[in-house]
């Protein structure tokens, strides 16, 4: 029950917070985009 | 009650009423707040049954639409691909129901995310139980990940109104728990830990959110204990234990106050076999804090700052106690220290479960009932100990004062040493061992405790078996807590504890390599 | 019911399961496995269409080069100042992509700030002459659409504004 977790794609390093780019538990993918960086639908 | 035909004619109605304002690009909020008005005015967003029938049925042509959009596929296929269109028109809709209902015409925003969450809840939990291994719970998750986006951005009517849809949010979750849908397991870890959730319910607010996540974790590790017992683990198992190590990882990392302070709650149901997922939560430390390099030559742990602080534990330490009336007793004891006593010599009985709890838990000891019993009476030795040391002087001066003063703590953590065979013996280290935290005077006292006990004990049985309580924490892969390795480094550094004068250092060739290895990579 | 544990384990000696004995469960998670959320699921359509799409000649890209999900393009972009003109574009054309998004996060390294009331982007020409911990107040130059005339036609444009009170509760 003990793995090298450093092959679970999440760089431990990183001085920036994870959940911001944290895909799902199933995959070692970053997602695009942030989400507490909400895009308005605006008008113009 | 089935719903009445007429009625469920009226909702598909509606429904396709919604579409075409639905499919119409970009904003349209002066379409759908008229939409949302007249589902007022024909009485169905009331706070009554009729509006339950109106969401569940929604819902259910919602899934039924998805479910039968699987293209047909070959029995080997992963995945099909599903059509969400009608899933994303409810989310929608009650998004728009949300964001346009006026209170003055029936229910508050709150009642009505209340109502359609328990709909929802409902509605899943019986169709899990109805279909079985046929559920496919993708549907749902599609709509909850809807709403995860689009809730937080209601415009805030009052004060912490965002607040009040994630503990609503949080809640559908803990009542869709795995224990009670295991179908909905995966979907449900997703959940939990997206990032449109998760670190909204841990930021702000007070932290107080932190309850309601600590409960989904709980939740998560209760699941999962009897399958990571005896650490066989099927495909599916290892892939829910993998994505739990990723969200723990998680929380390591941008939110370690919250393992902190919950600490002793994850230690209750996580398997004593899960070493290195506990060593994860006991690695937390707080972010402000900076933690001297075990391995720097004379270091002095007394004098840092922080060893005499107390951490924070917002876990209840004495419920256990509590709930099997012990604490009182507990209290007398450490109070008056009185003789002739039985209560020492009762402990052993009552930390034993009865044949039938022991047999479904694996186990013959009340695991909570002894970190609880370990835990408080290491607390209230501490309070003893800072209530009698003068002001100033780090209650580490008064060693030998310590073993006088808490004599009665000592009492019975020997007790609980000698007494308890095996078994018993190593839950109670374990108990021990998990107070090896961060620099607090919890991590000090009981790396002194754990340090007294082998050098006090005249049996070597017992001091190989703290050693290997140590040792096991230690050659798991990484993250090693902080003061597990100062208590491991001090033990085989100190001359005092005659570590490697000990017959099982040497006991066989591959365990003195590996206590070479383990020394090496503790600097 | 948030607080003591007993209420989740109610005794770790307690069946492992709410109502399901273990072998359901597993039964329940084998199945599951096999119904795992995609990636797809969680993510939302990222198209844009275009309220008044205009013709171009076919010489033109028909397609989107690869570059624009390039973070660092959008990267250079802020870093001089001809390419302000081009995050605004984006922002406001390219809506719900993740170009519109890009553009957002260059704007805000530039510091521009979105103003929700007034959908637009606001820069500070000088430190503020006033700050609260509800609003800031002072000189700024925001992003604006000129609306033609005899002398000038449509066009986008920055203006400036003295005495501007930009309150917090409106920046995004």
């Amino acid at each position: 029950l003990g793995i090298d977790l450093t092959t679970l794609g999440l760089n431990l390093n990183s001085a920036e917070s994870l959940y911001r780019t944290f895909g799902s538990p199933w995959t070692d993918e970053p997602v695009k985009g942030d989400p507490d960086f909400t895009v308005p639908q605006c008008y113009y | 009650e089935p719903d009445p035909a007429a009625f469920q004619e009226q909702v598909s109605l509606l429904f396709a009423e919604w579409y075409k304002i639905y499919e119409l690009p970009g904003v349209n909020d002066q379409l759908t707040a008229r939409f949302v008005l007249q589902l007022q005015q024909n009485g169905l967003l009331k706070a009554d049954d009729t509006s339950d029938r109106f969401f569940r049925r929604l819902l259910d042509v919602a899934v039924s639409h998805c479910i039968s959009s699987e293209a047909a596929v070959q029995s080997h296929q992963q995945t099909q691909t599903l059509s969400f269109l009608a899933i994303d028109m409810y989310a929608s809709l009650v998004f728009s129901i949300l964001k346009f209902s006026s209170a003055d015409h029936g229910l508050s925003k709150m009642s009505l995310l209340s109502k359609v969450l328990t709909v929802t809840v409902r509605f899943i939990q019986k169709d899990a139980e109805e279909k079985k291994i046929s559920f496919n719970p993708r549907p749902y998750f599609r709509l909850f990940i809807n709403w995860l986006l689009d809730l937080n951005t209601l415009d805030p009517v009052f004060e912490g109104a965002n607040f009040q849809v994630l503990t609503a949010l949080a809640t559908s979750f803990h009542a869709l728990q795995p224990l009670k849908v295991p179908a909905f397991s995966f979907v449900w870890l997703e959940l939990v830990s997206h990032r449109s959730f998760m670190p909204k319910l841990l930021s702000g607010n007070g932290q107080k959110g932190w309850p309601y996540f600590q409960r989904l974790l709980v939740d998560l590790f209760q699941f999962m204990e009897p399958f990571l017992r005896n650490a066989e683990l099927g495909e599916p198992v290892r892939f829910l234990y993998k994505g739990t190590l990723r969200v723990l990882l998680v929380l390591l990392h941008d939110f370690p106050e919250f393992l902190c302070d919950y600490h002793f709650s994850f230690c209750d149901i996580i398997p004593p076999s899960c070493i290195q997922m506990r060593n994860i939560v006991l690695s937390a430390f707080p972010r402000n804090m900076r933690l001297p390099d075990p391995s720097t030559p004379n270091l002095k742990i007394d004098l840092l700052a922080e060893i005499s602080q107390s951490p924070r534990i917002l876990s209840e330490v004495d419920a256990a106690l509590k709930a099997k009336q012990m604490k009182s007793d507990v209290d007398e004891y450490l109070k008056t220290r009185p003789q002739g006593t039985s209560f020492l010599s009762e402990l052993k009985q009552k930390l034993l479960l009865s044949p039938s709890e022991a047999a479904r838990a694996g186990t013959r000891y009340n695991v909570p009932l002894m970190n609880s019993l370990v835990l408080y009476v290491g607390m209230q030795a501490i309070l003893q100990l800072q209530a009698r040391t003068p002001h100033g002087q780090s209650m580490a001066s008064n060693a030998s004062l310590a073993i006088f003063l808490v004599g009665a703590a000592l009492d019975i953590f020997q007790t609980l040493i000698l007494e308890l065979e095996t078994e018993g013996r190593y839950l109670f280290l374990n108990a021990v061992a998990n107070q090896l935290r961060y620099p607090n005077n919890h991590t000090h006292y009981f790396s002194f405790i754990l340090l007294y006990l082998f050098s006090e004990s005249n049996q070597e049985a017992i001091q190989e078996q703290i050693t290997r309580v140590l040792l096991e924490r230690l050659i798991v892969n990484r993250p090693h807590p902080w003061g597990l390795l100062i208590t491991f480094i001090e033990l085989i550094k100190n001359p005092r504890y005659n570590f490697w004068s000990r017959s099982f250092t040497r006991c066989a060739p591959e365990i003195e390599k590996l206590f070479e290895s383990v020394s090496r990579s503790c600097g | 019911d948030l607080g003591a544990i007993g209420d989740n384990l109610s005794g770790l000696a307690m069946s492992s399961g709410g109502t399901h004995d273990q072998q359901y469960n597993l039964q329940m998670l084998e199945s599951a496995f096999y119904k795992l959320p995609q990636p797809r699921d969680s993510e939302r359509a990222k198209s844009y269409t275009a309220r008044h799409p205009t013709v171009t000649p076919q010489s033109y890209p028909q397609v989107q080069a690869p570059i624009v999900n390039n973070p660092a393009f959008w990267d250079r972009l802020g870093s001089d100042n001809i390419g302000t003109d081009t995050l605004f574009f984006a922002f406001y054309y390219q809506q719900n992509t993740y170009q519109q998004y890009l553009a957002a996060k260059e704007l805000k390294k530039q510091s521009w700030r979105y103003h929700k009331k007034y959908n637009t982007w606001f820069q500070r020409h000088e430190e503020p002459k006033f700050a609260t911990d509800d609003f800031e107040q002072g000189t700024y130059v925001y992003f604006d659409f000129h609306i033609g005339n005899d002398e000038m036609q449509n066009g986008w444009c920055q203006r400036i504004k003295t005495d501007f009170k930009f309150e917090y509760n409106f920046l995004e």
